[in-house]
């Protein structure tokens, strides 16, 4: 009969609350499921094998509970500077927000998450987005990776994309004579044909 | 700068130093970082490193060989001690290349130093850290992978001649794929089923030389060579060994933990998961791997989206910022989210491991299951959302995300392989619910749980 305390404000507790129940859930449905098919003479390891996509599923939950756990740790480090906090927080709600919506089912089954709360889920993510949609760039920025090292035309910090293309473009091995070596051994024969 | 790119900075509300300083553990190891990063950025040798993506898999081989060996003496000549220094310089040469040398300077040298005795290091250590050997770790086999009980390469010990006969017994059996073993290597560390006085003990690693040091042909009775082309990893020689009756010396078995003593008496660990302490330990670093790769290629569709416009939202007002479209964003952030999420985690499991090692090191365990069912279990979900995620991006840069000048693939063909090495994800996962059942009937006889676990007994149902 319990239900998750998620609301629009999306508290960190609300949610760490929610993945940790379904993990719980799923934990124990692998167990009584494996616990009835040995009492009706399966043996263990049969038993075990016959449970394992939803032992799949339990083991998944229980990783992305203790990655949301981590998560929040880190947005409520007391060392987090003030003005970076509340991005930090956004992003941990889209990821919590954002998995917990991929996998809903599993949140609802035992109607520990409410249909109504799933609504509201949904309109929050659109809000999400839009609310760090100003820090998109600064974000990727903050992860601090040279140029050199993504070796990217488009990825570039000085956004001078189409210019590095273009330079891309023409240094082209097949750009190193006007007309490829492939034209007279192969296309001319097949053109004069 | 291009100046869409610019307002996109001049817009935002907080300065991204402070979310590096959180990545890198504070402003003096991003100034650190920033300094080694800035030695290999204006090294002028570097300069003349050939362009990846126009190289033949044989040429890659040779220019990443190439790189390794100048980045080891500079390394070296700079007085790098600190794996963590280590890292960030030889990352800016080779970032997602790959190296020949990456397995001897992780899983050989860390087997050598977490399973080794003391004389036992005191030989090989000094030599693989000089690079007087180059070592390779040879445990999955052509026919058998994460189930590691199933592998068949024998070592039979002799007491006689005091020596153990390692031995390829079937086709199935011979190594594959370990990472530079195919012409890289000329030590390797295999992992094989022992047997003394008739009985089988199970697997246990033990050091073989494999090629000649003065011609580095291969030692007579083994067989090694490259493996062929892959998805990607064109620098590393992937390997297959086949080993017939080579006889190693008593001395060369790891004994830190199970040993042989002369006569053939076999003693047995405290721990059987002991031995897989190498896959713990490169699992564990995984998970940050991933949330870098992901990362990457977020910075890349990010850039990328607030320079490109495409199409009118409202007709005449001009092309919009790719970015500003509410389906760009459903794509890019929850990846970047993700990112950010994997790369904490990242962090978190790599302390937990250095945590967990130090205390088996003062002889306790109680913490190893707990980190082996975690290691598995964030590899495999973190490889897998780094792989799909990593994909979404580059679809999200239409068709020049299928450019090599995009850099996506250079990134996602070194993401992907975690999927499948260092144990199969959905195994890994079954590893991880093992552990979760075993915690279940633990909390149902009223037994204290891990603090990872304690949840279990909190909720109700």
């Amino acid at each position: 009969g319990k239900t998750s305390t998620i609301t629009d404000r999306l508290s960190l507790r609300s949610l760490v609350e929610a993945f940790e129940h379904r993990a719980a859930r799923l934990i124990r449905e692998c167990g009584s499921r494996i616990q009835t098919l040995t009492s009706r003479g399966m043996k263990p390891d049969v038993a075990l094998n016959s449970t394992s996509v939803q032992l799949v599923k339990a083991a998944t939950a229980h990783v992305e509970c203790c990655v949301v756990k981590i998560f929040v740790n880190e947005v409520e480090r007391k060392d987090v500077n003030p003005q970076l906090k509340p991005v930090l927080q956004a992003m941990c709600q889209l990821y919590t927000v954002y998995l917990l919506l991929q996998n809903s089912g599993e949140f609802m089954q035992d109607g520990f998450v409410t249909g109504q709360q799933v609504e509201v889920l949904n309109s929050k993510l659109l809000d999400l987005l839009s609310e760090i949609r100003p820090n998109a760039v600064a974000i990727v920025d903050g992860f601090d990776i040279p140029d050199a090292m993504l070796a990217s035309a488009l990825g570039r910090f000085d956004g001078q994309v189409y210019e590095a293309l273009y330079q891309y473009a023409r240094n082209s091995k097949l750009n190193k004579t006007e007309v490829s070596d492939a034209y007279y051994k192969h296309l001319k024969p097949f053109l004069d044909r | 700068v291009n100046p869409d790119l610019q307002n996109e900075r001049n817009k935002a509300t907080f300065d991204p130093i402070q979310l590096t300083y959180l990545l890198h553990n504070g402003p003096q190891q991003t100034r650190r970082k920033r300094y080694i990063q800035s030695l290999a950025l204006n090294d002028r040798v570097k300069q003349n490193f050939r362009t990846w993506t126009e190289l033949s898999r044989e040429e890659r081989y040779e220019e990443s060989m190439k790189k390794c060996i100048y980045c080891a003496d500079r390394v070296k000549e700079l007085g790098f001690k600190d794996p963590v220094d280590i890292y960030i310089y030889n990352q800016m040469f080779t970032g997602h290349e790959n190296s020949p040398f990456g397995l001897h300077n992780s899983m050989f040298t860390d087997v050598l130093t977490q399973q080794g005795t003391e004389e036992q290091k005191a030989k090989w250590l000094p030599l693989a850290k000089n690079y007087q050997i180059l070592g390779t770790y040879a445990q999955t086999e052509m026919g058998h992978g994460t189930f590691v009980r199933g592998l068949e390469t024998t070592a039979t010990y002799d007491p006689k001649t005091q020596e153990f006969v390692l031995n390829s017994p079937t086709l199935t059996s011979i190594k594959y794929w370990p990472g530079a073993l195919g012409k890289t290597s000329n030590h390797c560390i295999v992992i094989a089923q022992l047997y003394t006085q008739g009985h089988c003990h199970g697997l246990q690693p033990f050091i073989v030389p494999l090629r000649n040091l003065d011609n580095y042909q291969p030692l007579p009775g083994v067989e090694v060579g490259d493996i062929g082309l892959k998805f990607g990893y064109d620098a590393v020689d992937n390997g297959y060994l086949r080993l017939s009756n080579i006889r190693i010396p008593r001395e060369n078995m790891l004994m830190r933990y199970s040993k042989v003593t002369e006569d053939g008496v076999f003693i047995k660990p405290k721990n059987d998961k002991l031995l897989y302490g190498g896959m713990v330990m490169i699992r564990s670093f995984i998970t940050g791997d991933c949330g870098r790769g992901l990362s990457q290629a977020c910075t890349i569709a990010i850039r990328y989206s607030s320079v490109r416009h495409q199409t009118e939202v409202t007709p005449g007002k001009g092309e919009e910022k790719i970015l500003d479209y509410q389906t760009q964003q459903y794509k890019l952030f929850p990846a970047l989210s993700t990112a950010l999420a994997y790369l904490f985690a990242g962090n978190a499991i790599r302390e937990m491991y250095l945590r967990v090692m130090a205390d088996i090191n003062k002889g306790a365990l109680g913490e190893l299951p707990q980190l082996h069912a975690l290691s598995s279990g964030l590899k495999a979900c973190s490889s897998y959302a780094a792989s799909e995620m990593i994909e979404t991006c580059r679809m999200a840069c239409g068709g020049h995300g299928y450019s090599q000048a995009s850099g996506f693939p250079k990134i996602y063909v070194n993401v992907t392989p975690a999927c499948t090495y260092e144990g199969e994800n959905t195994v890994l996962l079954l590893q991880t619910a093992r552990y979760l059942m075993k915690c279940l009937n633990s909390s149902a006889q009223g037994e204290e749980l891990p603090t990872l676990m304690s949840y279990l007994n909190k909720s109700t149902g």
